[in-house]
């Protein structure tokens, strides 16, 4: 049996929204520890790695771990039938698990609708991914970042970061001309969501492609603040952390000529 | 343009 009640229900939304244009059919593995989804595009590209833990679900039950096969093209539709305000309830008997039963319930509690989503045996590989301890990890905030992305995108593909002790400079490079952005640490007390940190281990350059980042942005919406880490040669991670859990993209790096 | 990497060169698959 397993059954997962979010008060949040929006927050649910809000992460299937972010890994729809990324990845279509994924294994959400549920445990007693809590649910998590590692898929990669179909390039091999980018990497999406979900983690939500149990105890942000009041009730989750799960008696033993399995995975549910989801095309989210289509749980994304039906999430679209949950208000923002509803408590969303995902339900599956573990052992036919052939469909995931989908609650939604408003807050006063006199609109309640159910769907049953069919489910797909997925054959995924699992990627390893190394522990690592990055040259540098930079903090800051969530909007700053999808607008850095978007506005370089006009003028190419590809944004080259660079990161050293006081500064993480974005530069994009393309037929129009030219565009960078340079961001300052600021240590902004009164508004910690502000904050810009940089940690550094040693300077590091690496190019990656806007689209990809562009795409990753759509966690926004799910913490003020993303954390970027880049080591040299080293795909790069953005990381969306909410109460509940984690939202973790990995984007391989391009290698200039 | 430069060319894009794989992650399978940087993840292992389990």
């Amino acid at each position: 049996m397993f059954e997962a009640r979010l008060t949040q229900g929006a927050l649910l939304k809000r992460l299937l929204d972010s890994v729809k244009e990324l990845v279509t059919d994924a294994n959400f593995d549920c445990s007693e520890t809590g649910i998590s989804l590692q898929a990669m595009d179909n390039s091999h590209v980018a990497l999406v790695s979900l983690s939500l833990r149990a105890e942000g679900f009041n009730p989750y039950r799960c008696d033993r771990g399995f995975s549910l096969g989801v095309n989210l093209n289509s749980l994304n539709k039906i999430m679209k039938c949950a208000g923002n305000e509803d408590v969303i309830t995902l339900k599956a008997d573990d052992s036919s698990a052939d469909s995931l039963c989908l609650l939604f319930e408003n807050s006063s509690n006199e609109r309640v609708s159910e769907y049953e989503l069919k489910l797909m045996d997925i054959d995924q590989e699992h990627l390893s991914i190394p522990e690592t301890d990055y040259d540098a990890t930079v903090m800051m905030p969530s909007a700053e970042f999808q607008r850095i992305c978007r506005d370089l995108m006009v003028v190419s593909e590809s944004v080259t970061i660079d990161v050293s002790k006081d500064e993480i400079k974005f530069t994009a490079e393309g037929e129009l001309g030219t565009g960078n952005v340079k961001l300052k640490p600021t240590s902004t007390i009164d508004k910690p969501e502000e904050s810009i940190t940089i940690e550094l281990g040693q300077t590091v350059s690496l190019q990656f492609s806007l689209k990809y980042l562009s795409n990753f942005t759509r966690g926004t919406p799910l913490s003020d603040q993303v954390m970027l880490c880049l080591s040299d040669n080293m795909p790069l991670l953005v990381e969306y952390k909410m109460d509940i859990g984690y939202i973790r993209y990995y984007l391989a790096p391009k290698v200039g000529d | 343009d430069s060319s894009q990497k794989s992650l399978l060169n940087f993840f292992g698959k389990i």
